[in-house]
């Protein structure tokens, strides 16, 4: 952010900093565009760069703030942490998001790329609604755009729940692996998780040993 | 079959076989992958008892035996490509640790990256042979991912070239390295060194703690297992510490840093090189961000295929859990995050070798952003996963709670990951400080 704000070039992924020098100048809410087509995954990954520049800038901002009123840098840094960690967070997940988006290009099977877009758009949306509050401060999204991001991801989901099941068969974890009765690929669960319980060391007797040592002689003197 | 998850698999609008072999990076690497599941799996000797039925001595027990028994069989396979070592012990250990993880994923790398010709030609042999079985004591009892601070202390004595290394505080006991308790008999020790009177930061020291032939502590050494965890069963978490002990003065790691024999220091080209692993493991994390997260979301999209509960409609049978939307709304999102962690993962390995790559040809420039990357993805997938693992335990319902599900064991064996490699908090710190100075 720094170096981006002095004119320096930034390349990998911190690149979007080097659009921080015209967000310096602070702009209100209502003049910045807002993403038109929230089932656009391009439109969401540029969303989430944009609230991570703006957290980045919120939070180098504060520190700079901070710093006019502390003693020392440490202090500034500490009574920044929260907005600090907040715009790493921001810049991670855009990082995911952008990957995601990415790795759709290399996907050549069409049914396959239409799987993965809605589950790269679902991961998208919904990161959106837990976040909306950056979304909308930053004023990427409006409040009437929240609603067709919650009603678009109820759609998705509606989507995506006949693939559910192929879709984690895909990680390909056998049995073996997974360890699980309830994730048995074959679903036969309920008989195997009886067999399972049957082999508890506590059913090793009949009669556990603690019935002799301490309910029965508590039996005899109540 | 279950007739439930029968049709839903019917139900599929792709072909499954070809999206694992874009989750494996090709069909290729999911025959291999395949084959040498097949290879464990099939093998007698890695059959054992439920782990769950038994106590923590022999948890270790059958992880110590399972190691052996791996390692000899890596040998006869032939197996020595890394990723096909990770993927066999991956599959070997289950959602368990192994006795003898530390010595592949941090002892080992650390040797590669940080010793120089000549100590490479000493120590790599001894360590792939094991008859060095090393472990990475870094974090103290009192000091966590604040590296600066800790206090161990590495001496140098120019009369004999040699250092004198001790833990001079309770709070400088080293704390917490897998494997160090009764498993390893070296541990590469990072010590604040001290040389001509001036401490010159951490460095990276390989450390004799247990006698190569009786297996018994060297003199000056307390070493001994930290105590049952919050999972980790198999594995013993040690402590050390250190009375003036010595070794000699080629056993610091002095590929970068150096001390030569009159005392004088010669500095690292970069100070964080001495942190190389850690950055490594961070990147290899990000991986098994997913692989946790997508055994979990396996285990509660089946058993949600399986499980009827409730009525819908009244009147009608009882419906497939799946098919309530807070049930989607708890899974479909965990699931799409999932494969999003997976693609990163793919990412991150490939920077992680690119970079390193460069590093070794004397290019330092990307690896700032790969220190800050590696830090922030870190905490930010095992953040997620973490708690997509509980969601998923919880969308179980009371059978979630059951260790045959196996999502108890997939979460605490997991969730270490938000505080070990540097606490999470931490490590978003350390990536907006990059972010900041950007």
């Amino acid at each position: 952010y720094t170096q981006a704000s002095a004119g320096q070039q930034l390349s990998g992924m911190v690149s979007y900093l080097n659009q921080a020098r015209d967000r310096l100048q602070a702009q209100p809410v209502s003049a910045r565009p807002t993403v038109v087509d929230v089932s656009d995954l391009a439109s969401l990954v540029e969303a989430y760069k944009q609230r991570a520049a703006r957290l980045v800038g919120t939070a180098a901002r504060n520190l700079q703030v901070e710093m006019q009123h502390s003693q020392r840098k440490e202090d500034a840094w500490n009574n920044t942490s929260i907005d600090l960690v907040r715009a790493s967070d921001a810049h991670c997940h855009y990082v995911v998001v952008k990957l995601f988006a990415a790795k759709l290009g290399e996907v050549g099977d069409t049914a396959i790329h239409s799987v993965l877009s809605n589950l790269a758009l679902l991961y998208a949306l919904h990161g959106i609604t837990q976040h909306s509050g950056d979304f909308l401060q930053a004023g990427l999204l409006s409040v009437p755009q929240l609603s067709l991001v919650s009603q678009r991801l109820k759609e998705l989901l509606r989507q995506l729940r006949a693939d559910a099941v192929p879709l984690v068969d895909a990680f390909d974890y056998r049995d073996e692996m997974l360890d699980s009765v309830l994730g048995r690929y074959d679903g036969n669960v309920y008989e195997h998780m009886f067999e399972w319980a049957k082999r508890s060391p506590l059913n090793r007797t009949e009669v556990h040993e603690s019935y002799h040592k301490y309910l029965k002689p508590l039996q005899s003197k109540l | 079959m279950n007739p439930d998850i029968l049709r839903e698999r019917g139900n599929a609008s792709f072909n499954t076989e070809i999206l694992t072999n874009i989750l494996d990076g090709g069909a290729e690497k999911t025959q291999r992958r395949r084959e040498i599941e097949n290879m464990v799996i099939s093998d007698p000797d890695f059959q054992h008892e439920d782990l769950n039925f038994l106590s923590r001595s022999e948890r270790y027990d059958a992880a110590v035996k399972k190691s052996a028994q791996m390692i000899l069989k890596l040998r006869e396979y032939g197996i020595s490509d890394p990723e096909e070592i990770y993927c066999y012990k991956s599959i070997f250990k289950g959602h368990h640790h192994e006795a003898l993880g530390l010595h592949f994923v941090m002892f080992l790398p650390t040797l590669y990256s940080q010793c120089d010709a000549e100590q490479r030609r000493k120590w790599l042999p001894l360590a792939l042979s094991f008859r060095v079985l090393g472990t990475y004591a870094q974090t103290e009892m009192g000091h966590g991912t604040h590296i600066r601070a800790l206090e161990t202390t590495s001496t140098y004595d120019p009369s004999t070239q040699e250092f004198v290394l001790n833990s001079p505080t309770i709070t400088s006991i080293k704390w917490w390295p897998g494997g160090l308790g009764k498993t390893s008999n070296h541990a590469v020790v990072l010590a604040q060194l001290h040389t001509q009177g001036r401490c010159h930061g951490l460095h990276a020291f390989i450390v004799p703690i247990r006698c190569m032939r009786t297996h018994k502590p060297l003199p000056g050494v307390v070493v001994g297992d930290i105590g049952p965890k919050f999972g980790f069963d198999e594995v013993d978490n040690g402590y050390l510490k250190l009375e003036n002990v010595r070794i000699p003065r080629d056993n610091m790691l002095m590929k970068y840093a150096k001390v030569e024999p009159d005392g004088t220091y010669v500095k690292p080209p970069s100070d964080k090189l001495t942190y190389g692993t850690m950055v490594f493991i961070r990147s290899m994390i990000v991986g098994e961000s997913a692989r946790a997260l997508s055994k979990a979301c396996t285990i509660a999209t089946r058993y949600s295929a399986v499980r009827h509960q409730s009525e819908l409609r009244p009147g009608e049978p009882e419906p497939q859990i799946l098919d309530y939307q807070t049930q989607q709304h708890k899974l479909l999102p965990l699931l799409a995050t999932a494969y999003a962690f997976h693609f990163v993962g793919q990412y991150m390995n490939r920077t992680y070798h690119r970079i390193t790559s460069d590093i070794s040809q004397g290019d330092f420039s990307e690896l700032p952003e790969l220190h800050a990357l590696s830090a922030g993805l870190k905490a930010f997938t095992t953040w997620a996963a973490s708690a997509g693992i509980e969601v998923c335990r919880m969308a179980c319902g009371g059978h979630g709670y059951s260790h045959c599900s196996a999502l108890p064991a997939i979460y605490v064996t997991f969730t270490p990951t938000c505080t070990y490699e540097g606490e999470n908090t931490v490590m978003m710190l350390q990536t907006a400080r990059f972010l900041v100075k950007s």
